[in-house]
This record gives C-alpha cells, sequence and structure tokens, in this order.
C-alpha cells in the first residue's frame, strides 16, 4: 500500500503546500520520473499513430531537457498508474465534462496533475507541417499546465493562451524555463569529461583563427553547451555514438587536446586505454603512423602515467598535461614525453585551496580549461573548484600558485544541462 | 435500424465538421470572460463569485455585468495589446475568437477530474498506517 504514496501530491522540496497555493496555486508533481499515454480510445483520426506518439514524445522530451524531470512512455501498465494521459476527442469526449466545440476557438485543455485532451475537430499537423496547428506546440503547452504551469502573456512564452501560427521552430526561452524550474528546481549532476574543442579555420582573409565548442559528456550522451547563450545546444543530449565515432560509447574519462605549434592531437581516455581522435574526418584514428593499432595502452602512450584516470587536462601556457587519479596529480611533459621528476604529488599540494578546508581532495570526476571563462575548472559531484588564473594574480598577488577558489554549484555556471529518458535519447 | 456499412467502412460519410459558434455578441463575450477566469477579481472588488476551481457540467455561469464586465473586458484588452476601452469592440471580439487553449488564463489548470479513480481502491484489510 505504501508504494500509492507517492500518488499524493507534495509540494517541491523546501515548500509546504499552503506557500503552493499562495503561489497562484501551482503544484508540482513529487516524482522525477513521470510516465504518459495516448489512451486507447483517444487516437486522433487525422495523423498516423506512431506520428501522434513520435510527436509526444518529442514534446516531453523537449520539457525534460529543461528541468530534473524525466518522461517514459507507458503502454502497458495499468490506466490508474499513468502519470499523464492524452487523447483526441471531437465534441463530448473520453468521459471529460468539458465539451469541445468544434473547429476554431478551444482546441485542448488539460487537467492539473492529470489528462490532456485534443479537439480532434482541429486541424492538427506533425511538425513537418507549416499549416494548420502544429501539435507539437499544444502539446508542449498543454503538459506545462499539466507539469503546474498557468498561462503567461509573455511575448516568446510557450504558455500564451492563444495559438500563434508558424514561426520559426519554437524553443522553450529562458522565462519558460525558469518558470518550470522554479516548481521542479533545476538540473544539476556530474560529469564524466567536459573540454573544449577547437576548430581550426581561415577567415576570409586567409589568415587562420580557432574557433571553440564546449561538450560535457556524462553517461553514453553528451551536449554542446552554447556558453554565449547559457544553456546547451537545444535538442541536446545525444548518444556518444552518435557524435564521436570510434571512441567508447560511454564513461569516458578524460579528454586531452595537445595543442603547440606543431602539434595538435587529441586523445579520449577510459579505463587503462586510449584513443587518438581525428578532427578533420571526425572519427577516432584505428591506428598511428607507425602502424600502431588504437586504442593503445596509456601505460605505453604516456610512461608512467597510471589508469585508470579520474580525469586530466591539458595546460598549453606550461605544454603539460595534468593527469588525476585519486588524490594525485601526475605532470606529464608532452615534449619529452614524460611525467616531471617531481610528480606525482598530493592535489592540494599542487592545486591549494585559497579558503581552508574547501578543496576537492580526491577522485575528481572532471577537470576542464574553458576558453570562455579562461580559467581551469576542477569538477566533482555537482560542484566545481575554479583554479586561480595568472589574471587572478596579477590582481591579487597573495594568491597562491594554481589556487582553488572556493566550490560553487556547477548549475550555476552551466544551465540546463539536464538528462533525459533514456528511451528519447535518439530523437 | 442503423445500416451496416462495408467491413472497411470505406463508404461511411466523414461526419460533418463541427464549428464553434463565433463570440459575436455581449451574451457571448459574457461566457467567454467568465469560462476563461476574466469575470474573476480580488475579493471584495463587486464581481461576481469566483467560479469554482473545477470544470462545470452546464457551462459557466452569465458573467460579469456593469462596471464588472467593463473592468473584466479592460483586463482582457490590455494583456492582449488591445486599446484598454473596457467597451466591446471588434478587435476584443476578434481576440475571443482565436484559436485557443481551454484552461482558464487567470487560475490554474483545471481541476484534475479522472475518467479512472486516480487512487486505485485500497486493498482489502487494513487501511495503510502510513496515511
Amino acid at each position: 500500500p505504501k508504494r500509492f504514496l507517492h500518488t499524493l501530491l507534495r509540494a517541491p522540496a523546501g515548500r509546504q503546500p499552503e506557500d503552493a497555493a499562495q503561489a497562484g496555486g501551482a503544484q508540482a508533481f513529487a516524482k522525477r520520473t513521470l510516465s504518459w499515454r495516448l489512451v486507447g480510445e483517444g487516437y486522433s483520426r487525422q495523423l498516423s499513430a506512431e506520428e501522434q506518439r513520435h510527436v509526444f514524445r518529442l514534446a516531453f522530451r523537449m520539457w525534460s531537457e529543461v528541468t530534473p524531470l524525466t518522461f517514459r512512455e507507458d503502454l502497458a501498465g495499468p490506466g490508474a498508474m499513468v502519470d499523464i494521459k492524452l487523447g483526441f476527442g471531437r465534441g463530448r469526449h473520453l468521459g471529460c465534462p468539458r465539451v469541445f466545440d468544434g473547429v476554431g476557438q478551444e482546441f485542448a485543455h488539460a487537467w492539473r496533475l492529470g489528462d490532456i485532451h485534443f479537439d480532434d475537430d482541429e486541424h492538427f499537423t506533425p511538425p513537418t507541417s507549416n499549416r494548420g496547428i502544429s501539435l507539437l506546440k499544444v502539446a508542449v503547452h498543454e503538459i506545462g499546465h499539466v507539469l503546474g504551469l498557468p498561462h503567461s502573456y509573455r511575448a516568446g512564452s510557450i504558455m500564451q493562451p492563444n495559438y500563434l501560427p508558424r514561426g520559426p521552430a519554437f524553443e522553450l526561452d529562458w522565462s519558460d524555463r525558469k518558470a518550470i524550474q522554479r516548481l521542479y528546481g533545476s538540473c544539476a549532476g556530474s560529469f564524466d569529461t567536459a573540454f573544449d574543442w577547437i576548430r581550426q579555420e581561415r577567415n576570409p582573409h586567409g589568415d587562420a583563427t580557432a574557433r571553440f565548442s564546449t561538450y560535457l559528456f556524462r553517461n553514453s550522451w553528451y551536449w554542446l553547451y552554447e556558453n554565449r547563450n547559457n544553456r546547451t545546444r537545444y535538442g541536446d543530449p545525444l548518444p556518444i555514438l552518435t557524435g564521436w565515432r570510434g571512441v567508447p560509447a560511454q564513461n569516458i574519462d578524460a579528454f586531452v587536446h595537445i595543442w603547440t605549434w606543431r602539434r595538435d592531437e587529441r586523445y579520449f581516455f577510459k579505463g587503462n586505454r586510449y584513443w587518438r581522435y581525428d578532427s578533420d574526418r571526425d572519427q577516432a584514428y584505428t591506428e598511428d603512423e607507425q602502424g600502431h593499432g588504437y586504442p593503445r595502452l596509456i601505460s605505453e602512450g604516456f610512461p608512467g602515467i597510471p589508469s585508470p584516470l579520474d580525469t586530466a587536462f591539458y595546460d598549453r601556457r606550461k605544454q603539460l598535461i595534468y593527469f588525476f587519479k585519486g588524490s594525485w596529480v601526475f605532470a606529464f611533459d608532452v615534449n619529452r614525453n614524460q611525467v616531471l621528476g617531481s610528480s606525482p604529488k598530493k592535489m592540494t599540494e599542487v592545486f591549494p585551496a585559497i579558503e581552508p578546508r574547501n578543496h576537492p581532495l580526491r577522485s575528481l570526476d572532471a577537470a576542464y580549461y574553458s576558453y570562455a571563462h579562461r580559467a581551469v575548472f576542477l569538477f566533482k559531484g555537482s560542484t566545481y573548484w575554479r583554479v586561480a588564473s595568472a589574471e587572478d594574480r596579477q590582481r591579487r598577488p597573495g594568491l597562491p600558485p594554481n589556487g582553488l577558489f572556493p566550490r560553487q554549484p556547477i548549475s550555476e555556471k552551466w544551465f540546463d544541462v539536464c538528462d533525459v529518458h533514456t528511451s528519447t535519447l535518439t530523437m | 435500424e442503423a445500416l451496416f456499412h462495408s467491413r472497411d467502412r470505406s463508404d461511411l460519410a466523414p461526419s460533418p465538421l463541427r464549428r464553434a459558434t463565433p463570440i459575436a455578441d455581449l451574451l457571448a463575450a459574457q461566457r467567454f470572460l467568465s469560462k476563461y477566469g476574466w469575470a474573476e477579481g480580488p475579493p471584495g472588488a463587486g464581481f461576481a463569485a469566483p467560479v469554482p476551481r473545477g470544470p462545470r457540467r452546464d457551462g459557466p455561469p452569465e458573467g460579469p455585468r456593469g462596471a464588472a464586465l467593463a473592468e473584466a473586458l479592460r483586463r482582457f484588452q490590455k494583456v492582449n495589446a488591445l486599446p484598454a476601452s473596457g467597451r466591446l469592440d471588434a478587435a476584443t471580439l476578434a481576440a475571443m475568437n482565436r484559436p485557443r487553449c481551454g484552461v482558464p488564463d487567470t487560475r490554474p489548470p483545471l481541476q484534475a477530474v479522472s475518467t479512472a479513480p486516480r487512487t486505485p481502491p485500497p486493498p482489502p484489510g487494513p487501511r495503510p498506517k502510513a496515511r
């Protein structure tokens, strides 16, 4: 019997239902994984069943890309256990007390923490069409209601009550994200690795230029992070397999980009092996110039470096790779291809805490030099420590070399890095 | 006796599309304002009694009149970027007739009513203490 307790509403953590009521009556699901179903007698006559379910899968995925919620389609469980049920109907429909009015005016409605009904007299169309009423847009809107959002008259909000004819492909904008995150919190989580990928190009004048994109890896998926927009790329995360051919499909330990005037080498590390990645052909090398096959043992390519690693990053100024394992740091000289004689050292020694007892100590998840922030970050769990840069030390000479500023939440610098349900990962 | 059609129902004439009755007069406008929560107002503001938080089987009440109607229209016109005259003009009627979501504008989504019991019947035997 206790299993049903979770169907009883609880206000988000830290808020009492009364508060929630004061906040306009918005209440939220207590669970983080919600099930949904297009009910059997509720299929539309206008789109194929698969098309309808695909649109709803995408609509739910869009909300999970900006919240800690994940949604899974439940095709077989008992109806009473399904959190959100969707269906189409005309006039009097699905036992609903609210009668649809036919073509025009009301095209759908939602019941809080319950069901969504679409008026099948309306001309609903798939996202690929620019005619009629976009089923995807309406579905995202109604799901917003079920999750607890009211209407909004803010331009650009998906929660506007009136349907806006086609426009550019719509996404959940900043304010919609903040509104739903006020109910469910923002996404937090650790990374397996994080890195900036450099692309070398020539500008119209023929000068060599370099641009970068930021990638965050977690389990078997990854995000491109748009620093200028403070969010992940629309439609991410994607499976690693689809974006990085030839590297391990999940749980990558580290990425290192050795970038000097003469060298431009990119390596992925996992377990006791490493892969080299070919930026031009966008896939991992199968063998090196001497015919040695990849992946290779880390101990062969980077003598003196233990494995498996926690993480690693390349310091371009010093032309050193810092490998991390447990509480130890191994500094590797890429020009002499060997570990510095003084290594390994304790992480607390190489990267001392600026504020006492505010240090990750051991077992980092990721170490990352960000070109956007011009700083090195050490990640552990859902927090990061920023390493004092040369500029920091010019401003504050008293700072120790490589000093770590106090920890901060990752989600307050890299926003909306949210998981989606694995069943929708390949959408 | 209902006629039986061919097995694949291909000769079944599609049922005629229903059309929503246009909102073209004051009464329809009053119903619209009431249905989507515009007739509500702060307590004591002289509006009609607030619409109960839930669906209504027999349709919304008649809606606001007089000053309350003007006030409700003004609020609706303002959020729809229309001149807030408080009078029912053509632009306001057009805004009311646009395709829209059935959830009220100024209240939380409709009260959850389910076609199936939301909480399964308690198992036989003593009720769970946790409740």
